[in-house]
């Protein structure tokens, strides 16, 4: 071999060097192709110049899309909400923490069989204390790690550096302030208050014409039609169970005092403007931008949300969605991630204006709940809005910007909606 | 699972936290 390599003569032919030649031209072409697509993210728009919801990313987050992630999260829901024998339990969780790295002192039971489940584990509550909230203007809402953080640019959101999605997909804000609302929508269930596009839903089987439900008006309306109804927040509910209450209301009348001392944090009296959010896209002021901020659970940490400052939640809004993973390593990879996948977005205000709580569900974790919301269903079996609107493996699943709204107007009569301290429990995510 | 908070806030608003950074609930994000 050494004697051939050194006295083989080498003879260059013409076709290896056009060959050579064209895969230059394609890398550089390629190499050109990745930089555009970096500088201006592409952005399909339908005919109604709204944005194409697609599965973005390389042919393994495609494999991913084909399974069934839904149901595969609910069997596995359902399996981890399987009391376990007493005495293995504590062996059990130690084992999990141990691979989780969860930190088993900070949990409320030192005594690990109290815990039924590994569901039940999951959704622990910590010892009084061992959280203290700072006193600064914005707080972490969750045990996590920070994944983003930054302002909104153009009402788009960074997902990761060079991957952006639409803020009005993640809320469900129309695509231009200006969108006429004036759609009069009826609704033949209540629980299953579906509008296409964006319209807006509620609950009760009334027709509401849409000026109505966002406007002042509709707070009187539904206050009035409403039974209150008596959520218990120290339980995860099982899928399929069923409630009476028909609009979110908080287990106890919030007391005048936690109104008022919430009033005073958000900086608003009770007859207060709620230009802000009332309007279905953030009005923001000159003086103000829009900030965003991605906190990522892992799978050992603490799996409670909190409120991460003194504010008003006035609705919530629930995309039934994909169940991807939203691991640091999938959102570098899957574009439109966030607004694929299942979330609740909590819309309301606070001292400087709008302000939202977008909690996002992923395979292992698709159960959201709301401690003052027990009408919230998250992660059910669907089987309406067949036809998936182009989002790509989204079978069975309402078009992408679909969701069910409901008004918390009538949680607080002072100020107009779920008022919440910073540090406040706000809800959870469950197994399945 | 993962939390995305949207929010309008002055311009002086500043993130106290840096990408990666573990947080635990209660703990400082940001202020002005």
């Amino acid at each position: 071999l050494a004697h051939a390599w050194r006295t083989t003569p080498t003879k260059w032919y013409p076709l290896p060097l056009i060959v050579g030649a064209l895969l230059l031209v394609a890398i550089n072409f390629r190499k050109q192709q990745r930089r555009h697509s970096k500088d201006e993210p592409h952005v399909q728009l339908d005919d109604n110049g709204r944005e194409v919801i697609r599965l973005k990313g390389p042919w393994s987050v495609h494999v991913l899309g084909a399974l069934p992630l839904r149901n595969m999260s609910r069997l596995w829901g359902y399996l981890n909400s399987l009391e376990l024998p007493v005495w293995f339990r504590p062996t059990g969780f130690r084992i999990y923490a141990f691979i989780f790295g969860c930190n088993l002192e900070e949990a409320e039971f030192d005594d690990l069989t109290r815990y039924k489940s590994l569901g039940d584990f999951f959704y622990r509550r910590l010892k009084d204390g061992v959280r203290p909230i700072d006193t600064a203007l914005l707080v972490s809402p969750a045990d996590g790690k920070v994944l983003h953080f930054g302002t909104v640019q153009g009402m788009r959101v960074e997902q990761v550096k060079g991957m952006s999605y639409s803020l009005d997909a993640l809320l469900g804000s129309p695509a231009s302030p200006s969108t006429p609302t004036s759609q009069t929508i009826s609704f033949e269930n209540r629980d299953h208050a579906i509008v296409h596009d964006r319209e807006f839903a509620n609950v009760n089987g009334i027709e509401y014409s849409l000026n109505q439900l966002i406007g002042a008006s509709s707070a009187s309306k539904s206050n009035q039609e409403t039974p209150p109804g008596t959520p218990d927040d120290s339980q995860p509910r099982k899928h399929g169970e069923q409630t009476d209450a028909s609009i979110p209301h908080p287990d106890t009348p919030p007391s005048l005092s936690h109104d008022a001392s919430v009033a005073a944090s958000v900086g608003l009296r009770p007859s207060l403007d709620r230009s802000s959010t009332t309007s279905t896209s953030p009005q923001i002021k000159p003086q103000n931008r829009l900030f965003f901020a991605v906190i990522y659970l892992a799978p050992g940490d603490y799996h409670r949300f909190h409120s991460p400052s003194a504010w008003v939640v006035e609705k919530r809004r629930h995309f039934v969605g994909e169940l991807f993973s939203v691991s640091p390593y999938m959102a570098a990879r899957l574009g439109n991630l966030f607004v694929l996948n299942e979330r609740v977005a909590l819309l309301g205000r606070w001292r400087h204006g709008f302000f939202s709580t977008v909690p996002v569900g992923a395979t292992n974790v698709g159960s959201i709940l709301l401690n003052f919301d027990r009408e919230l269903r998250t992660n059910e079996r669907t089987t309406r809005g067949a036809g998936g609107g182009g989002g790509g493996g989204r079978r069975g699943l309402p078009p992408p910007g679909t969701f069910t709204e409901a008004v918390y107007s009538n949680a607080s009569a002072v100020l107009g909606g779920q008022p919440l301290k910073a540090g406040e429990e706000m809800g959870g995510f469950c197994l399945g | 699972s993962t939390i995305v908070l949207v929010f309008e806030a002055p311009k002086e608003f500043v993130f106290d936290v840096h990408a990666g950074q573990r947080v635990r609930v209660g703990q400082r994000l940001g202020d002005l």
